[in-house]
């Protein structure tokens, strides 16, 4: 499970001062779907980056089956993050000078059995732009890509920055497809940002985050 | 208006060749609200990037206002959308070394009577963000900034490639409350691509693009 307790983040000082987390705590069980909602600038990708150990935190604790993210050392964090989380950024953090299929390969590549690249990029119906360098991509294909390599370690935990958001709604609602197919049958906890109001409908919980506070956690559906 | 003669642009050659766009003609007059739609790697980012001069193309002929685009020498090309294009980017393409409220001047720099940077941060709702530079602002936000520089110059033509991906529902409202108000009462021409509907709901002419090609023109609202 993901515990977080009283969490704050902050940025700058005195009168520029944005606080981005305040006093955030949330509990997520192993396995859950779970849709963070709120308006632009209300912190929900300062909440995914912080849970995810990717940024830290000025106060409080996070903790993921038992070990608590927000004390650990760099290496011991980056070696957990690599084998247990996989991560879709809103800006989709693509290498530039790697192919898709290269991209995908980087996201398996420390982990035992991680997925074939090929079929994960076939599967988000990139089979023909395998080869190809992120400038040579539409804005949907390179956040499929995105996609496709956050998948490949397999990982326990799957953190979406708005997977969909530039996708039409066809080829979003197959990612979804794909993202539940995981929840269910492979019990990976998922933890996803979006506007999206179909996306939303499949979740267990949904968080509304205003202005760096919960405003709510509700439970949407049964796990 | 804007008039496109059997526009046509490929990437690449042999077996990785890439037809983005495939013998395109479309006709857009004068203050019209065109909405473009299309699954994700169907040619709008193309399709926009070709019409306002921001790309070339292989074959076709592409007329604004009576001139020539596709035959525009790059100095009169460059001057010609500075003083009459607004482009919002799908990737904001904002300049990172610059704040919000400094890529906005940018935006309306070479025109006589160019919009209030600030002003136009505060319509977006980035009152309180306008010193910021693009890293400390989040997704949404960034694409805010994109909004308002390209409103800035107050161009005869507005192209916006996904202006509302990374908003909320509520933002996304405002925003299409801005571009409605700059198409009825200043006769701005808008051509918008987008997955969500209910912008679509708001065009005069829809166009929908399926692999490169027009499949369809309709007429949705009258002018
Ligand atoms: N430099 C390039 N080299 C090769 N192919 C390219 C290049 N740029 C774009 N393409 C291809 O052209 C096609 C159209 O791209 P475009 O960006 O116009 O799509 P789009 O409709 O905007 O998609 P999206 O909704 O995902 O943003 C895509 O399949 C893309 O892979
Ligand atoms: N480095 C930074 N310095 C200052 N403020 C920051 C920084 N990074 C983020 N912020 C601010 O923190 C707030 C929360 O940002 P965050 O990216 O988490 O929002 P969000 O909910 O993901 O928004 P969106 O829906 O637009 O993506 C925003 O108001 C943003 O301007
Ligand atoms: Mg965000
Ligand atoms: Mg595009």
């Amino acid at each position: 499970g993901i515990i977080l307790k009283n969490v704050t983040k902050t940025y700058g000082e005195g009168d520029v001062k944005t606080t981005a987390l305040d006093g955030v705590s949330i509990e997520i069980d192993d396995g859950a779907f779970v849709v963070v909602l709120g308006p632009s600038g209300s912190g929900k990708s300062t909440l995914l980056n912080v849970m995810s150990g990717l940024d830290t935190l000025d106060e409080g604790e996070i903790t993921i089956d038992g070990a608590r993210i927000d004390t650990m050392k760099d290496n011991a964090l980056t070696a957990f993050r690599r084998k247990h989380v996989g991560f879709v950024f809103q800006q989709y953090n693509l290498l530039h000078t790697l192919t898709a299929k290269e991209n995908v390969d980087i996201g398996g590549r420390l982990v035992d059995e991680p997925h074939d690249s090929e079929r994960l990029l076939d599967d988000v119906g990139l089979a023909k732009h395998k080869t190809k360098y992120p400038f040579q991509l539409s804005g949907g294909e390179q956040q499929r890509v995105s996609i496709a390599r956050a998948l490949a370690k397999r990982p326990k935990v799957l953190f979406c920055d708005e997977p969909t958001g530039a996708l039409d709604e066809e080829m979003g609602k197959a990612v979804l497809g794909i993202l539940q197919r995981l929840n269910e049958k492979h019990g990976t906890t998922v933890v996803l940002i979006t506007h999206n109001a179909a996306i939303a409908r499949l979740a267990h919980i949904i968080v509304r985050l205003n202005s760096g506070k919960v405003v709510s956690v509700k439970a949407n559906r049964p796990v």
